[in-house]
């Protein structure tokens, strides 16, 4: 999981 | 973005339309659980926290702020304006008994270890219980309205849709989250009883009425 990986869900 | 997610979504806003609406022509909050949208609006809180640091889409901001200010307005309704017909004796679950162990869990299992991770993690595993204190008054009351069900039903569709949502992604993108995963089929799984009910009972005209 990379760090940045952001969270693109509701 | 996916037909199942869009779905799912939609489902979400309209179980959350269907039970402000309720509240709101009724006047009344009889049947449903303060407790329940009080950790809603926590797992809301939580999640999206990440408004002002990360910007996603336009839609997932929007919808973002929709979930955020529906269920602080349920929460208004349900303990503010219509408190007189908030049913108190049957709305005990004990939520610090779903939040502590969220917390817990954040802080052991996440994908890593900083102060937006852990919250958002907290909050992907107590939206998995969030429903219980509903879901126990109903079957402490030992029946719900028709649109308390209904309410109950979008709500329990949103995330099953997801999982299609997780499925699709994984096979076309190979993408997946297992946090999110693992919390969303548990959050499914609780709604099992209740979708056999509703699809037995709800939908043939018959009052939704659990086993004591």
């Amino acid at each position: 999981f990379s760090n940045m990986e952001l969270h693109d869900e509701l | 973005m996916n037909i199942f997610r869009l779905t799912g979504d939609l489902a979400h806003l309209i179980a959350i339309i269907i039970l402000l609406h309720k509240i709101w022509k009724s006047r009344s909050c009889a049947g449903i659980s303060g407790k329940s949208q009080v950790l809603f609006a926590l797992v809301y809180t939580t999640r999206y926290l990440d408004l002002v640091t990360s910007y996603v889409s336009i839609y997932n901001t929007f919808m973002k702020f929709v979930f955020l200010a529906t269920s602080y307005a349920t929460i208004y309704l349900i303990y503010v304006k219509f408190k007189a017909t908030y049913d108190h004796n049957h709305d005990t679950f004990r939520i610090e008994f779903l939040i502590l162990p969220s917390l817990a869990l954040a802080l052991l299992i996440n994908h890593y270890f900083n102060f937006l991770e852990v919250l958002w993690t907290f909050s992907i595993y107590l939206e998995s219980v969030a429903i219980l204190p509903q879901l126990f008054m109903v079957s402490k009351t030992g029946e719900a309205e028709s649109i308390t069900s209904h309410y109950l039903f979008a709500l329990g569709s949103y995330r099953a849709l997801y999982i299609l949502n997780w499925i699709y992604r994984y096979a076309t993108e190979g993408h997946y989250d297992l946090i999110a995963i693992v919390a969303g089929v548990v959050q499914t799984v609780l709604y099992c009883d209740f979708f056999y009910l509703y699809i037995t009972k709800v939908l043939k005209g018959k009052k939704l009425q659990l086993p004591a």
